[in-house]
């Protein structure tokens, strides 16, 4: 069936946004069928894919009165990926959601049927740098947690706090299948102390959950939005994107295991 | 008297909190008085400042019973730099904040008597990334508003976001006064053509509100906050020692002209 993994990280700019668009696409040329939805009113992910920001198109209505998003869903450039686009009023919404019943599964609610329906292999939630609504929405309606982590100090400040709140999903009964997918080194830096420390602080606290994989700093992933493609079409013989067709393969592996 | 500012930005990492910290220690090298008060739940002010995050510390009580912050006002190890410290249960105060009368002025109710008494001469409000009611409260407790701007796509798609808010505050009454600070492009990478053209884009569209000053990107700011200590006592000859302390006169500067 289908698998829902939500890509959160409280911590901003580690590169949730890059990882959902770079594994997704990434994933899609290994012949699997993809689902990107974006939840942050920034609509990175919708511009990162070559999509405009649709008022109007995103789960906005869809949260508050349950309907099923088949309507929602929009092809992108590239084959086995598509994409249920964010506007910048679902940052309204957290606030209505809050007064609804079960405001903790309004989310679930809407992607349950799509997830029944194993159209998609994966469906990858790209979450905004908060623990507010939307997030605890998305880890609420998802079988694991992925999280990026930057190598840097304030990120691993970070790093329990977001480990925590699964912790709390799982043992309130919002979502007692709940688990942790991996957490993912992000914009490892080889030039720097700081980079091999926080890497290996991780290590020792996370152990196995860590991937192996390492995506390096590359300048190539950040000029990639600006052309509204993932880096695997702006320039596929990048670090960035070696490093994350290598993340895909380790991804699959580790999934399909569980 | 007294200027508060805000230094908020809904996209994440961009250098909110390093510019909080940077420009406070800078300033208070030049004879001023600051206070720093971090509205983070993540409180990276907090600890890059080298304080603990304390439960039962932060703003949270005062907020929503609103009384004298005096009580909660800490000295860090640099002269001339005072903290409010934050706490994780901020972000739990978000929503006992929407449900009180005027949930807006809440912050400004706090601060008022502290910015009429004059013992500082600026107020840095250090947000949280997202446009949620910690930093609608921090633009409503503003005399002005500073932007940090990473060089980078996705952050120039999100600048617009921030200062149409800023109108919206203006123009609906909640915040008359409320003007820009200005915006300051940091983690600028010499070697990347992308740095140029977003610094390019954004002085064509925001004119002079754009700083002179640009922060470059200098791994010795990212590994400062591990030690607790701002940059100008971790390495006061670096790069971005360098940079933040001609970013604080040239900050002064303007800030005095209105
Ligand atoms: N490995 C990398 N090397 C260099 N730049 C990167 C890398 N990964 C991401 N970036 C760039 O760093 C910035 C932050 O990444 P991204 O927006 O993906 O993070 P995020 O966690 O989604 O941010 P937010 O918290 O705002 O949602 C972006 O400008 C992105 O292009
Ligand atoms: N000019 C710079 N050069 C290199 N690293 C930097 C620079 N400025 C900040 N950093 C590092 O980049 C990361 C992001 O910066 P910072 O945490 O200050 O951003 P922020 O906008 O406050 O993030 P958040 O959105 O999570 O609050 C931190 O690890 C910080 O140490
Ligand atoms: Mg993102
Ligand atoms: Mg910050």
């Amino acid at each position: 069936g289908t698998k829902t993994v939500g890509i959160a990280n409280q911590k901003g700019g580690v590169g949730k946004t890059t990882t959902v668009i770079s594994l997704a696409t990434c994933m899609a040329e290994l012949g699997r069928d993809i689902l990107v939805v974006d939840l942050d009113p920034q609509s990175n992910a919708t511009s990162g894919l070559g999509l405009p920001r649709q008022e109007g198109r995103s789960l906005y209505r869809a949260l508050l009165n349950p309907m099923p998003i088949d309507s929602l869903i929009q092809k992108t450039a590239i084959e086995g990926v598509d994409l249920v686009p964010a506007e910048l009023d679902l940052a309204g919404c957290e606030v209505e959601i809050a007064r609804a019943d079960e405001y903790l599964h309004c989310l679930a609610k809407v992607l349950r049927p799509l997830a029944e329906s194993s159209r998609y292999d994966f469906i990858l939630l790209d979450c905004p740098p908060s623990l507010g609504i939307l997030t605890m929405n998305a880890l609420t309606a998802s079988d694991s947690l992925l999280v990026p982590m930057q190598c840097e100090y304030y990120a691993l400040e970070g790093l329990s706090v977001i480990t925590n709140l699964l912790d709390r999903i799982k043992q309130s009964g919002a979502n007692p299948r709940l688990r942790l997918e991996g957490v993912l080194m992000t914009m490892f830096d080889t030039r720097t102390n700081l980079a091999e420390q926080v890497v290996k602080e991780v290590r020792e606290h996370f152990g196995d959950a860590v991937y192996e994989t390492l995506i390096p700093r590359n300048v190539r992933l950040s000029e990639a939005p600006s052309f509204g493609q993932p880096i695997t079409l702006y320039d596929s013989h990048s670090s960035g994107a070696r490093a994350y067709r290598f993340f895909s393969r380790e991804f699959i592996k580790r999934a399909r295991a569980h």
